[in-house]
C-alpha cells in the first residue's frame, strides 16, 4: 500500500482536480486505487458522480462512529474505489482536536483494514486548512503531492508548507517524500514561467517535469461527476495528467 | 461602522483579491475602511506589504492574549487600516473550538473598541473553512460578500454556503444580507457565462452586476505587496474592481 496525500493548505490551487484525474489514470493502468476525500467540501465524492449520502455512509462515520474504512468504501464504474466524505467533517477539529491519539486515527484505519502487502495506491483528497483532518492525512502517507497554480499567492502557500512540513519532520522522525506539480500553467502568461522558474531553483528534484496546462475540460469535467478521460478524452488536460501519472510512477513515486 | 465578511468555504476563489482591492477603492474615495485577516495563511497581510511580523502584533494576539484590537492595528499607505494575521491562528480552532463564547469574541472586540458610529467599512477577509475563524467574522459582521470563481466546484461551494447560512440565521434571528460576485470570468469561455446565468437564476438580485474578469494584473499585484491600483491603474482588473465599489456604494453595501 502506497498512500499519497494530495495537500496545499492554499486554497483552489488543483488538489481535488489532481486526486480525481490521478485516480482515473492509474485505474486505466490497472493500478486500481482508493481514493480518500478528507474535505468537508466534498468535492472530489461530488465529482466521482456521488451525491447526497447520509454521514454514517461516509468517513465521518470513521471518525465519529469508528465505522470500519471497509463498510464505507465504494467502488466506482473505472474500478478505483472511493471513501467519500460528508459536510459534517467541518466538526472534526473542534469536537476531537485536543485529543493526542486523534491524528493517527487514519493511519490505524489504513494498517488495520487494508491489505499492507497489496500495491493499491491511495490518494487523500485534503481540504484548504492545516487542521485535524489533513495531519491524519499527512501522518498516514508515506508521501505528498502538493499542487500549486501558478500564481504568486499559492507559491507563498508552498513555502509556507515547506517550513510547517520540517517541524512536522521532526515527531516523525523521517523525512516525508514529496512532489511540487505545478497546476493552472497559462502558457501565454509570463507569471506563470517565473513561477515555475522559482520553484525550480528552490525545491529542484522535488519538482514534476510535467506542468498541469490552464484548459476549461478540467473545469468542467467535475460538473458531469466524470474525469478528464471520460469527458475530454482528446484534451489537454487529459493528456497532462496522463503524462504526470507516467512521471509519478516511472519515479516509483506510487511503490 | 458596517461589517462585511468576505467569505466563501471554497477554496481559491477571490476572498483575497477581492478584500485586497475593494480596501483599496473604498480608500480612494475617502471612506478609509479597516481590513482584518482572519485566515492562518495571512495572505491579505502580505498583500498588503507586511511580511514576518511576530504573533503578538497579529490578530492571534487578540483570542490568544485578549489584545485590544486598537493595539494591533497598523496604517496602511493608502489611509486604510489593517489587523494582520498570523500563522498561528490554525491553533484557534482546537484551543477554542468548544468554548461557547468564542464565536461571538470579535464582534465584542469590535463593539467595544472601535466607534461604531463612525461610518468605518470594515473588510473580514476569511479562511476557506467554516470553522471557528470565520463564524466569528459570520457573528461580527451585518452583511456577507461571496466571492464565487466562474466555475462549477466553486458554484458548488455558494450552493451549500447558503444551506449553511441558513442554519446560522435561526439562532441570530434575523437574514445576513449577502451579495455574490462572480470572479475570474473568462469571457472566452462559455462555462463562465453557464455559471453566471445559473447564479442570476438561483440568487437573483443578491447577485452583482458587475464580473471580475478572469486578467494578470490581479494574480500578480499581490506579489508587489500592492493593490491593483497602485501596480497597474490602468488594467482590467481595476476597472472591474472600481466598478464592484461603486456598485456595492450605490445599493448601501456599506452603510
Ligand atoms: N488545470 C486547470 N485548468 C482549468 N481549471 C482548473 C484546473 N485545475 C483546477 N481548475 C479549476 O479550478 C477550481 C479549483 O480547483 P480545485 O477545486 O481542484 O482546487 P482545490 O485545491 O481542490 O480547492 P479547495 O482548496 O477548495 O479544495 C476548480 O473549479 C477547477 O475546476
Ligand atoms: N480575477 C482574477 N484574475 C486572475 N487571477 C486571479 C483573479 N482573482 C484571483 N486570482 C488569483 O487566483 C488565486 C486565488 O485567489 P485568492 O488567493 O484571492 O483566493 P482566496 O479565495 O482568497 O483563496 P484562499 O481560499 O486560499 O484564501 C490568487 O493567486 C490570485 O492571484
Ligand atoms: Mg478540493
Ligand atoms: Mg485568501
Amino acid at each position: 500500500m502506497s498512500v499519497v496525500a494530495v495537500f496545499n493548505q492554499k486554497g483552489g490551487v488543483g488538489k481535488t482536480t489532481t486526486s480525481l484525474n490521478l485516480m482515473a489514470a492509474l485505474a486505466q493502468r490497472g493500478r486500481y486505487p482508493l481514493g480518500i476525500d478528507l474535505d468537508p467540501q466534498s468535492h472530489l465524492t461530488l465529482a466521482c458522480g456521488i451525491k447526497s449520502i447520509p454521514s454514517s455512509e461516509t468517513v465521518y462515520a470513521f471518525y465519529a462512529e469508528n465505522k470500519p474504512l471497509s463498510q464505507i468504501m465504494r467502488e466506482l464504474p473505472s474500478g478505483a474505489h472511493i471513501i467519500p466524505a460528508h459536510m459534517e467533517l467541518f466538526k472534526i477539529d473542534s469536537l476531537y482536536g485536543r485529543n493526542p491519539n486523534i491524528t493517527s486515527q487514519l493511519k490505524r484505519g489504513l494498517t488495520q483494514e487494508l491489505l499492507p502487502d497489496e500495491m493499491i495506491p491511495v490518494l487523500i483528497d485534503c481540504s484548504p486548512m492545516l487542521g485535524v483532518l489533513s495531519l491524519n492525512a499527512v501522518f498516514a502517507s508515506q508521501r505528498l503531492l502538493i499542487p500549486v497554480s501558478a500564481d504568486y499567492l499559492s507559491m507563498q502557500g508552498v513555502n509556507r508548507l515547506d517550513a510547517a512540513l520540517r517541524v512536522l519532520e521532526k515527531p516523525l522522525g523521517k523525512r516525508i517524500d514529496r512532489r511540487i506539480v505545478v497546476t493552472r500553467f497559462d502558457s501565454r502568461r509570463k507569471l506563470s514561467y517565473d513561477i515555475y522558474d522559482k520553484l525550480r531553483e528552490h525545491y529542484g528534484k522535488d519538482l514534476c517535469e510535467t506542468r498541469i496546462a490552464e484548459t476549461v475540460g478540467l473545469a468542467e469535467s467535475p460538473a458531469h461527476g466524470r474525469d478528464v478521460f471520460t469527458f475530454a478524452p482528446h484534451s489537454q488536460g487529459a493528456k497532462d495528467y496522463n503524462a504526470l501519472a507516467e512521471e509519478l510512477l516511472d519515479s516509483g513515486f506510487f511503490n
